[in-house]
């Protein structure tokens, strides 16, 4: 069974 | 919720530059669920105003939760706070602790 451990990473955004 | 946080810092940026000039990541349902300064640009008015640093983690803008704001809200959220004409400036809660 899979586990998710971790959430994705972000994308970056300029400002 | 609302409460300041102790390690809190309130920043004002003046608009300086015509651009902000910070890069940002994070967002809620990501690792990082608050909104993360990444970068500062040189000549933005960001880095203009001296008080902002990479690393640290936007709390509040204009007085705005970011909490539990995803990556394009909280992007959203700070770029028209810039954008506006209401104001000449865009206050920044930050903290150094993640």
């Amino acid at each position: 069974r899979e586990k998710r451990l971790t959430l994705p990473p972000s994308e970056i955004t300029l400002l | 919720p609302g409460l300041l946080e102790p390690t809190s810092t309130l920043v004002r940026v003046a608009k300086s530059a015509s651009t902000l000039g910070i890069a940002i990541e994070g967002g809620a349902n990501t690792r990082q669920p608050l909104p993360r300064i990444v970068t500062i640009q040189r000549g933005g008015s960001a880095h203009n105003c001296g008080q902002l640093k990479v690393g640290q983690v936007i709390l509040e803008v204009n007085g705005v939760s970011m909490r539990g704001r995803e990556h394009r809200d909280a992007a959203r959220l700070i770029a028209e706070a810039f954008k506006t004409k209401e104001r000449d400036h865009v206050d920044f809660l930050v903290t150094d602790f993640n």
